[in-house]
């Protein structure tokens, strides 16, 4: 695993998100699912945890965009760039922004699966950056794996808890 | 086998890889077609870190892995 420069990372264990908008791909039941799902592998193993708002600025901003979105980081059209997220910090930082260019999905191997790439995201918004284990969720490239049966990968368990310490209620 | 040159849509798409995600910072020349340079380094780096075999150069096994998808963060200025 690998973190951000200066150790980046949340100065409170009790983060909001908020998700600004939807993709058309999926019903918002299924997104908000997705999105919570992903948030929480990584609370399993961390003393984090995550409250969602509905107004307002959330640590944690989630939106759907493409091409020039807002940021300095404009997205590329379908495949090549899936998402990007932000290192934990004010304003911009710990967002999380997915491509709409691509094809976000549910539960079907057809397209992108949210609910990996989302995760993948969150590592990020809590100050993980790459990690060069092909085997981890950090791997920066993207890589189908069953999410009714995923486990947070070692590489990645260490990295949070190397950040943020185990979760006290395990 | 024989080895297939890459292609120039295959040198675009390293330049903008690399620019992207890998900090290369040169900005002249045509690719991958002089002597040591910034961009074989950045190559170089790249396929450590993919866990490909180190060439510096723009061969398949890592044209290939530029053309998956992938997240949008670089994948230097990374510390331990």
């Amino acid at each position: 695993f690998t973190t951000f420069d200066n150790l980046n990372k949340w100065p409170t264990n009790q983060l909001t998100y908020r998700i600004e908008n939807y993709t058309p791909d999926m019903s918002v039941a299924e997104v908000d699912n997705s999105i919570e799902r992903a948030l929480q592998v990584w609370a399993k193993v961390s003393p984090l945890r995550f409250t969602r708002i509905y107004r307002g600025t959330a640590d944690i901003m989630i939106s759907f965009g493409n091409r020039n979105h807002g940021d300095f980081y404009p997205f590329d059209g379908p495949d090549g760039t899936l998402a990007h997220a932000f290192s934990p910090g004010a304003d911009i930082g710990g967002d999380a922004h997915f491509d709409d260019d691509e094809y976000f999905t549910f539960s079907s191997t057809r397209g992108y699966n949210l609910f990996l790439v989302a995760a993948h995201e969150f590592g990020h918004s809590l100050g993980l950056s790459h990690s060069n284990d092909p085997g981890a969720l950090m791997f920066p490239v993207y890589s189908y794996t069953e999410p009714s049966t995923f486990s947070l990968p070692r590489d990645d368990v260490t990295g949070i808890q190397y950040i943020y310490g185990p979760n006290p209620d395990v | 086998l024989p080895i297939s040159p890459p292609t120039e849509e295959d040198e675009a798409l390293a330049e903008t890889y690399l620019k992207k995600f890998f900090n290369l910072t040169e900005e002249t020349g045509p690719m991958f077609r002089r002597g040591p340079s910034q961009r074989s380094r950045k190559v170089s780096e790249m396929q450590r870190f993919f866990g490909l075999k180190v060439t510096g150069t723009l061969d398949a096994e890592t044209v290939k892995m530029m053309k998956k998808p992938r997240c949008g963060l670089p994948d230097v200025q990374l510390s331990r």
